[in-house]
C-alpha cells in the first residue's frame, strides 16, 4: 500500500495523497486520532444559457448550471512535492489553467490550499464556473453550515426553506449559498471546515461534500440589469487568473468552533507587512 | 502627508452592492478596483508616518502588495532589508511569511537577536505562469513570524554568500500522474 499512496504531515496533520491519481486521498488529525477519507477536485458546471423550462441564462446576478453534474477538469494532477523543515508542499497541476498547493507549515494545525485558476477556456463557447469540491464519507444528512458576514453560522438544509414550502427547480444553484469565510459539514462526531479568504458561493450538493465555487467566465447576459456577460476582455492567455487560499481544519465537533473562529478571524484581519532596506538594528515593542 | 479620508471614500462607494458582488459592466468594476487602490495607496502613507512614529526613526518603509504572486522588487534585490510585522489582533499571532528572492541562503534574526529558521524553496511554475514579467524571483524564502497583540515585530534578513542552489535540497519530482 505504501507505492500507492503517500502523505505530508507535521506535529497536527497527516495529509496522504492518492500516487495513482495525485489527488488527496486522507487527512488525519494526529491529535485527536481522527481520520477522514477525503478527496478533493476541480469541476467545472456548464453555465446555462436558458432552456425551454426557462430563459434564465447563468450571468452577473444569476449562478444557473445546465445540468446538476459538473465536468472535471482533470481525472488526475501531475505532482512534485518539496519537503523542508518548516513547510511542507506538494504542488498539484490539474491543467495548464488550474493548479493547487498543497501545505503544511511546521507546527500548524491547518491545511492550506492554494488554487489559482484561470484564464477560464471559452474556445468552446461554453461558459463555465470553476469549483473545488471536496468529498468525504460523513453522514451529514443534508446539513451544511455557513456564515454570514464571518459571524453567525447559519444551519443550511439541502433543498429546504424555512419560510416557506419549496418545490427545488434548480438543484444546484437552488442550494448555493453566500460562504462569506467559512463552511462546514460534520456528523455527530467529526466536522470538517473549510475557511476562504474572501467571499465565495458554496454548497453540499450531496451528502459527505462540500464545494466552493472560485471563478467564473460566462458568455451570455443574464438579462438582470447588467447588460453584458460576466466575461473579462481578453483571450485565452489574457483573461482573468484568481488565486486564492482555503484553509482545512479537521477536528470534533466539539473543538471546531475555536480552531475554526480563531484562525478565520487572523486571516481576516491577518497582520500587515511592511518592508526596509538595509539591516538597522532589531526593534522590540517592549 | 496623506491620510484615510481616500479610502474612507471608495470603501463608502464601494457599499453599493454591484462593488460587493460584481453585478456591473466590466469597466465599472474596475473603475471601483483602481479606487480602492488608490485609496490603499494613500493609507500606506498613513501607515508609514504611524510606523515612523512609533519606531521613532524615518524609515523608506515599502509596501509589496503582490507577495501572493511573488513579486517584491526590494527582496528580490536588496541584500539586507527589515520585515516588520504588525498584528491587528488582540491576541499575540503567529504568521507564515513567502518572500520572493534570488539568494539561496539567508540569516534572519528576531527582535530579541535570536535566529529564525528559514527555508529557500523555488518559485513555482505555477507562481511563474501567473506573475509573467512583473518579477524574476528565482525562490522563496519561508520563515514563521510571530507578533504581539496590538503590535509589531522587526525581524532582520541578510543574505549569505550563496553555498550551492536551494533547489537541489528541496525539490523532489514524483512520478508523473497519469493526466
Amino acid at each position: 500500500t505504501e507505492h500507492l499512496s503517500w502523505a505530508i504531515e507535521n506535529q497536527h496533520l497527516r495529509v496522504v495523497f492518492d500516487s495513482r491519481t495525485g489527488l488527496l486521498k486522507e487527512i488525519e488529525n494526529l491529535d485527536k486520532n481522527i481520520s477522514l477519507p477525503l478527496s478533493q477536485n476541480f469541476f467545472w458546471y456548464n453555465a446555462s444559457i436558458g432552456n425551454q423550462e426557462n430563459s434564465q441564462a447563468s450571468g452577473a446576478y444569476i449562478f444557473r448550471p445546465n445540468t446538476s453534474e459538473p465536468f472535471l477538469i482533470a481525472q488526475g494532477a501531475h505532482l512534485y512535492h518539496v519537503k523542508t523543515g518548516v513547510v511542507q508542499e506538494v504542488y498539484q497541476n490539474f491543467s495548464d489553467w488550474c493548479s493547487q498547493v498543497v501545505r503544511l507549515y511546521d507546527g500548524q494545525p491547518y491545511v492550506e490550499l492554494e488554487w489559482t485558476v484561470g484564464p477560464i477556456p471559452i474556445r468552446d463557447g461554453l461558459g463555465k464556473e470553476i469549483i473545488s469540491r471536496f468529498e468525504t464519507n460523513l453522514q451529514t444528512d443534508g446539513l451544511f453550515y455557513t456564515d454570514s458576514n464571518g459571524r453567525e453560522i447559519l444551519e443550511r438544509r439541502r433543498n429546504y426553506r424555512a419560510t416557506w414550502n419549496l418545490s427545488q427547480t434548480e438543484p444546484v444553484a437552488g442550494n448555493y449559498y453566500p460562504v462569506n469565510s467559512r463552511i462546514y459539514i460534520k456528523d455527530k462526531k467529526v466536522q470538517l471546515t473549510v475557511l476562504t479568504d474572501r467571499s465565495q458561493g458554496g454548497s453540499s450538493i450531496f451528502d459527505g461534500s462540500l464545494e466552493l465555487m472560485v471563478h467564473r467566465r460566462l458568455l451570455h447576459d443574464d438579462a438582470r440589469g447588467v447588460g453584458e456577460p460576466l466575461l473579462e476582455p481578453g483571450d485565452y492567455l489574457n483573461g482573468l487568473v484568481v488565486r486564492g487560499r482555503h484553509l482545512i481544519l479537521l477536528d470534533t465537533v466539539e473543538s471546531s468552533a475555536e480552531q475554526h473562529r480563531l484562525r478565520a478571524q487572523q486571516e481576516y484581519m491577518a497582520p500587515q507587512l511592511v518592508l526596509a532596506p538595509g539591516g538597522g538594528p532589531p526593534y522590540h515593542p517592549g | 502627508n496623506a491620510n484615510s479620508s481616500v479610502l474612507r471614500q471608495a470603501m463608502g462607494v464601494a457599499q453599493h452592492h454591484d462593488a460587493v458582488s460584481g453585478t456591473a459592466k466590466q469597466h465599472v468594476t474596475n473603475d471601483y478596483a483602481k479606487q480602492l487602490s488608490a485609496g490603499w495607496d494613500a493609507c500606506q502613507i498613513v501607515i508609514s508616518n504611524a510606523l515612523a512614529s512609533i519606531v521613532g526613526t524615518k524609515e523608506n518603509f515599502i509596501y509589496c502588495t503582490q507577495l501572493n504572486i511573488s513579486v517584491c522588487q526590494l527582496t528580490e534585490a536588496a541584500q539586507t532589508f527589515m520585515v516588520i510585522v504588525y498584528n491587528p489582533l488582540a491576541r499575540p499571532v503567529g504568521w507564515n511569511i513567502r518572500l520572493p528572492v534570488n539568494g539561496s541562503h539567508y540569516a534572519i534574526l528576531s527582535p530579541d537577536g535570536q535566529t529564525v529558521p528559514n527555508e529557500v524553496i523555488p518559485v513555482s511554475s505555477f507562481t511563474r505562469a501567473v506573475r509573467r514579467d512583473r518579477g524574476d524571483a528565482v525562490n522563496e524564502l519561508v520563515f514563521q513570524a510571530s507578533a504581539p497583540p496590538l503590535g509589531y515585530r522587526t525581524y532582520s534578513i541578510s543574505r549569505l554568500p550563496g553555498r550551492g542552489p536551494a533547489r537541489s535540497r528541496a525539490l523532489k519530482r514524483l512520478h508523473d500522474q497519469p493526466g
